[in-house]
């Protein structure tokens, strides 16, 4: 494993916690969209399915299950906890996210390494992970106004795609026969969903203002 | 390269 690789793995484990602590220390889900978060649920559910049948590291396990638990307990608070779930911003959040599910499963059909049961739902994650934080920019966007742990979590989320990247570009230079377009393609496309944003964050940032995106 | 470190990736 290189550094960007564990950096991106890192800066992904901060914005989950970023969202946690927003969510225990406020008793506030606002701003934040459960579509999206309802999408990682079946993101990590589905790419680790080889939790029982593929060993990679302990590291490797124990990060699987991280992701999969936080994000269980995110989707949890804001649909069951009574104070959180009062705080959420429902009229924002009316992505129709079940195309997302739809259009990245008929993908995942279409185009995979492999025919079998891991592999479809392999890609089927990797293609829906690259949409899945749609609902939570557009909820942003509708809502103009974005709360600084808000900011911070989807800024997090951005910069573990771009750690991802450089850690493709390192193997693909280092290592020979390093070749998986499913992932750095989707990747890419995933990443460029963050551009508008990262743009605004830094804009903000700059003139240490709040953040706020155009209408 | 075995079919199990294709997916080394988190």
């Amino acid at each position: 494993m290189n550094i960007f690789r564990f950096a991106g793995d890192m800066t992904h484990l901060i914005s989950i916690v970023v969202l946690l602590l927003k969510i225990y220390a406020t008793k506030s889900c606002s701003g934040i969209s459960l579509k999206t978060q309802e999408l990682y649920v079946i993101v990590f559910l589905a790419r680790y399915l080889d939790l029982f049948t593929d060993f990679i590291s302990v590291y490797n396990t124990v990060m699987k299950l991280v992701f999969i638990g936080s994000s269980l307990a995110i989707v949890w608070c804001m649909r069951m906890h009574r104070a959180v779930k009062r705080t959420y911003d429902k009229e924002l959040d009316t992505f129709r996210h079940y195309f997302l599910v739809l259009g990245s499963f008929v993908l995942a059909l279409l185009l995979h390494e492999k025919f079998t049961f891991q592999e479809i739902f392999w890609a089927f994650s990797i293609y829906l992970e690259a949409v899945a934080i749609l609902p939570q920019l557009v909820m942003l966007q509708r809502s103009g106004n974005v709360d600084n742990l808000t900011g911070q979590y989807v800024f997090f989320l951005g910069a573990y795609r771009a750690f991802y990247i450089l850690n493709w570009i390192y193997r693909f230079f280092t290592e020979p026969h390093f070749s998986r377009w499913i992932a750095c393609l989707s990747g890419l496309v995933q990443t460029a969903f963050y551009a508008d944003f990262f743009y605004y964050y830094f804009i903000s940032w700059k003139n240490n203002a709040k953040l706020q995106l155009p209408a | 390269q075995s079919e199990a470190q294709a997916h080394d990736e988190l």
